[in-house]
């Protein structure tokens, strides 16, 4: 798989990049919390591509940023859970 | 410094991990 570059992601329809960088990242958040991968990668997605184009080259910060995620989406299901049970 | 990341994003859905129907 080669890979994704800015001149190759400026070739698509912004919808598009977005699909494209989702697909590059979603396998590596999927071996790291293969049930919440879809919905993580769709929070990391609303990044701008220039930042998620170096987290796909710099691994550290794209799991750090999959930890921050996981914090805000189990803090946001926390309070949701809290909520019901009020 | 507080979290730019919103919970309530889309899922994203991968094309090469769909389920063939």
């Amino acid at each position: 798989q080669e890979p994704l570059t800015a001149s190759l992601l400026a070739g698509a329809p912004p919808q598009e990049q977005k699909q494209m960088l989702g697909e590059r990242i979603y396998p590596v958040i999927h071996e790291m919390h293969p049930t919440l991968a879809g919905k993580i990668t769709g929070m990391l997605l609303e990044i701008d591509n220039s930042e998620l184009l170096h987290m796909l080259e710099s691994p550290e910060s794209l799991h750090s940023k999959v930890e921050e995620a996981v914090a805000v989406l189990q803090a946001h299901q926390a309070k949701e859970n809290a909520q019901k049970s009020a | 410094r507080k979290s730019t990341l919103n919970p309530n994003a889309k899922e994203f859905n991968p094309r090469s991990y769909a389920q063939p129907k």
